[in-house]
This record gives structure tokens, sequence and C-alpha cells, in this order.
């Protein structure tokens, strides 16, 4: 999938399997991922698990589970909001679009979360104060290593040149080591323009959908590049960083040194 | 600043038995409760540095810990207990809800937690392949 951290790096990864997305003292988010297409190096989200840890006076721990082709509005225990505690509806889920998309408001922590499945893959996008994100850090336990503050290890990256046009013309590059095992993709100006459709500009949410529909041959991932532009939109706070234009790919540890 | 969790922590762990009486008698759960107060706030250093309320409980920590003659290292208090679940409301909003409560307590608002500064959001993202 592709990832933009809390410090506004873009990567794509590999990230096979469960990976922790966010494992602070308040909240910890699980994704699993798994080939898009059989012998593929590129990953979609399959599962996502959002555990909201017990916040005395507010909150009971609850549960979020959304896995393909059920993205349910309710915590697993099916209540909607926070427990039986004094500020329980500090914690509550709206459903938006039936089976499609959710929003968790979690007001004791200051965040927002959204879930949506477009396509049969699942998209995440969190709105966190700092402070929240920091947690951890204050706390002195752990190590801070998941994949919204610190990016995807090296290894686990995958190298998406500029795509400035056709696989193999001087100004960019097929993904060749996802691409390689698709059989049924678009032609390099048929992605293209499918993608310009939703994404007019050529930032990497639309080399994000380009990526997509030439490894996957699936039109769904424009919409998943789409609606993942429209939650930055809603959710970041500085409105001149909503584009990014120039990908990340830079060693573990440095995007965290940088908040 | 989470000073007023350590501060309702403190009290909600305190608040079932008397604390000694005297200073030649320590109560060992009350200094465990002192001792974990101190850690919390401890925790909480950074970012209540400059917060009136932040400053009182650790110089009350020291002071309550003289008066008690409680040894700084020792157990801490076991963890809260949670709060037992409410009767079920009459007309539930779904299943499982509470009912609505427009008086939550100040410390389920993060911005009205945080004060009059104003918190810095950051966002991540995760889609397609």
């Amino acid at each position: 999938p592709h990832l933009r951290t809390f410090t506004d790096r873009f990567q794509t990864c590999k990230v096979q399997g469960a990976w922790p997305l966010i494992d602070n003292n308040y909240l910890n988010v699980q994704v699993t991922n798994t080939p898009v297409l059989p012998g593929s190096a590129a990953t979609a989200t399959s599962k996502l698990t959002i555990i909201f840890k017990n916040f005395p006076e507010c909150v009971d721990q609850k549960v979020y589970q959304a896995e393909m082709d059920e993205l349910p509005a309710a915590f697993a225990d099916g209540s909607r909001n926070g427990g039986d505690q004094h500020g329980a509806n500090s914690l509550r889920i709206t459903e938006k679009v039936s089976g499609r998309h959710v929003e968790i408001q979690a007001r004791y922590i200051g965040t927002t979360i959204v879930v949506r499945q477009v396509g049969r893959y699942l998209t995440f996008a969190v709105r966190m104060p700092e402070e929240v994100v920091r947690a951890e850090e204050e706390q002195g336990g752990g190590q801070g290593l998941y994949l919204c503050l610190r990016g995807c290890p090296r290894s686990q990256q995958i190298d998406v040149q500029p795509l400035g046009g056709p696989p193999g013309a001087a100004a960019g590059s097929a993904p060749a080591p996802a691409a390689a095992a698709a059989p049924d993709t678009f032609p390099y100006e048929t992605a293209a323009a499918k993608c310009k459709e939703r994404l007019p500009v050529e930032d990497l949410y639309y080399q994000a959908c380009v990526f997509d529909l030439l490894t996957t041959g699936d039109a769904n991932f424009t919409l998943a590049a789409y609606y993942a532009l429209e939650d930055v939109k809603m959710l970041h706070s500085d409105k001149d960083k909503l584009h990014l234009y120039d990908r990340t790919q830079e060693a573990p540890g440095r995007a965290a040194a940088a908040m | 600043c989470k000073i007023l969790k350590c501060n309702s922590d403190f009290w909600s762990a305190t608040a079932g038995g008397p604390s000694p009486a005297s200073s030649d008698d320590p109560a060992p759960e009350f200094c465990a409760a002192l001792r974990t107060y101190a850690l919390c706030t401890r925790r909480t250093a950074r970012t209540c540095r400059g917060d009136l309320a932040y400053h009182s409980a650790v110089h009350g920590i020291e002071d309550l810990m003289g008066q008690h003659n409680c040894s700084r290292e020792g157990p801490t208090a076991p963890p809260r207990p949670r709060t037992p679940p409410a009767p079920p409301p009459a007309a539930p909003a779904g299943p499982g809800d509470s009912q609505e409560r427009a008086d939550s307590p100040e410390v389920c608002h993060y911005e009205q937690r945080s004060g009059p500064r104003r918190a810095n959001y950051t966002h991540c993202g995760l889609f397609g392949d």
C-alpha cells in the first residue's frame, strides 16, 4: 500500500502480513496486507484492527475490526460508543456510507479515524494531535516502531520511479518489481487517463493511482487514491501540504527524528 | 498535560481508606499510592512544565511522603479497578450503547483539557496497493 506518515513522508511498501500502523498509550492500529496478485510484491490492506485503550473516566477498551467485505459500523462488542463510563460518548462510530465508509471520533484524545472499503480493499486515515502521537515516548516504554511514525523499513519499500511517461520512456519507468506479475493491466496511457479523471493534479496520489492500475488492472484503485486525497483534505491541518510531489525513501528512524 | 488524571487516579486509589494518622506507622497502601502518584507526575513532567496544578502536585507529594514517612523506593499501587458497568439504559441508542451524556467530564474533551494552547495535529494515511 501507499503510506503517508505523520511527517508527510510518502512511500509505497510491501509490508505483507500484519504490521503496526500506530502503537501508543491510547491507541493500537494493526493492518494486515495481502498480495493483490499471486506472486506480486504489491499488497493491499485486507484487515484492520483498532484498539482504543481504556481511558479512565471516559471510555472502556474498545476494539474495532474491519475486513474485506465487512466494514461494521460498531465495535466488536456491538456497541457504537465508549462503553459505560461517564464520558463514553467521547468515543463514537458514525456510519457515513453503509458497508463502505465509517468515521470514528475519539474526542478524549482529539483523534479522528476514517476507514473505507474501496473495491475489495480497505483504506485508513487518521488525524491525531502530536502530543498523542508522542505519548509512547513520554511514557518511555515503547520503541515507536510503527509505520505511521517511522515509515516502512527500507527492506519493505518498493522502489517506484517517477511516473512521468510510459514504461521505458525517458521521463519515467513502470513499477517493475510489482508489475511483473500482473497479467491484465492497463496500458500506461489508459491508466494515466483514468487517474487524471479523478486526480487532475499530478501529485503522488496521482502517481500512486497510475502505479496501482499498472500493477493490478483493477480500476477500483483509482477511487482508493481519490478518497485517500479527500481524507487528507478533511483531516490534514496544513492545507498547503495536501499535495505531495517528492517520494521519500530513507532509512527508518529519520522520519521520527524529523518530528 | 495530564496532571488531572494523575490527581484523580490518586484520589480514587486512596478514597477507600483513611490515611495513616502518624508518621511512626506508615501505611503501605497509602505509600504505594503516593509512589504511583509521583511516577505519574514524572511521566507528565515534560508537557506539564509551568502548569500550576502540576507543580502543586509535585510539592504535595513531597509533603505527604515526608509526613507519612514513606520511602521513595518500594512497591506502587496496583492498577485501579475498572468502573463497574452501569445498569442497561431503558431505551438504548444501539446494541450495547450507553445513554447520551451531554455532561462528559472535561477530561474526555482533548481540546478543553489541553487548555488555551492550540494542539498541533498530524495525519497518517494508508491506501491502494
